[in-house]
């Protein structure tokens, strides 16, 4: 049958949920290992901190959509988090086969590295589902409905409260780690990475003005320009 | 399968871009 919008949402929300099917809520065992190898074990501080990002993302969804759909906006985050869980596991494969280390505590202990994978996982669901879809012409200038403009990217970073240029650092190795993710989804990614980089990093408050600041003072860099240039 | 261009060189990976190396 032709291609219809209708039928390729329906076929990539179906691609994601079949992947994910086989993915647990849970850690695989491969991935708890991980967890156990490190000097300080993150399953704790992992478990808080995807209940508590649970509840915000949940509410939050709900008063995007419409209060009714705050199971709706755990469903989504549900979905999310077995990515998360996939992706990780990949990502650590990966260090592993690199480096030659299977312990990763800094890593796994560095809450900034979970919620910016977190974030993307949930940015990839809702993009999916078309919760996050840029209209053309520019994001956020939309005419769609109110729910679509009010969680288009960078929604996601305001709910979880993290940093655009924290974000842009998982970007790369998440769409390395899943060769199943489809055209549209990296496309949509790499929109995300240009927006970033081209204006949110460079916003009031961005951790970016510090680490330029201190390459310049280890006399490495060349004059930092100001944000306006 | 698709256009997206990969920028980071193969002695990076996740672990340098959070400084955990």
């Amino acid at each position: 049958p032709p291609q219809t919008p209708i039928r390729a949402a329906m076929t990539s929300i179906q691609q994601l949920r079949g992947d994910l099917t086989s993915s647990g809520d849970q850690p695989s065992t491969h991935l708890a290992t991980y967890f156990k190898n490190c000097t300080v074990d993150p399953t704790q501080d992992v478990m808080k901190r995807l209940e508590t990002l649970g509840e915000a993302f949940s509410q939050r969804f709900g008063q995007a959509v419409g209060p009714h759909c705050v199971t709706l906006g755990r469903q989504r985050f549900n979905l999310g988090v077995k990515l998360y869980y996939k992706i990780m596991e990949a990502m650590l494969k990966s260090e592993e086969k690199r480096l030659s280390v299977q312990n990763f505590s800094k890593l796994l202990n560095d809450s900034t590295f979970h919620t910016s994978l977190l974030a993307c996982a949930l940015e990839v669901v809702m993009a999916t589902y078309g919760e996050s879809s840029f209209k053309t012409g520019g994001y956020n200038q939309g005419s769609g409905d109110a729910a679509e403009r009010n969680m288009c990217f960078p929604w996601i970073l305001d709910v979880v409260n993290l940093a655009a240029f924290d974000f842009y650092k998982v970007i790369e190795s998440f769409i390395k780690a899943d060769p199943t993710l489809s055209k549209d989804i990296v496309k949509h990614l790499e929109t995300c990475e240009n927006l970033i980089m081209e204006r949110i990093a460079w916003r009031t408050g961005s951790p970016l003005f510090e680490l330029l600041r201190q390459e310049h003072e280890g006399g490495t860099a060349e004059q930092v320009e100001t944000p306006a240039s | 399968s698709h256009d997206y261009h990969f920028g980071l060189e193969d002695h990076e990976g996740i672990s340098e871009l959070f400084d955990c190396d």
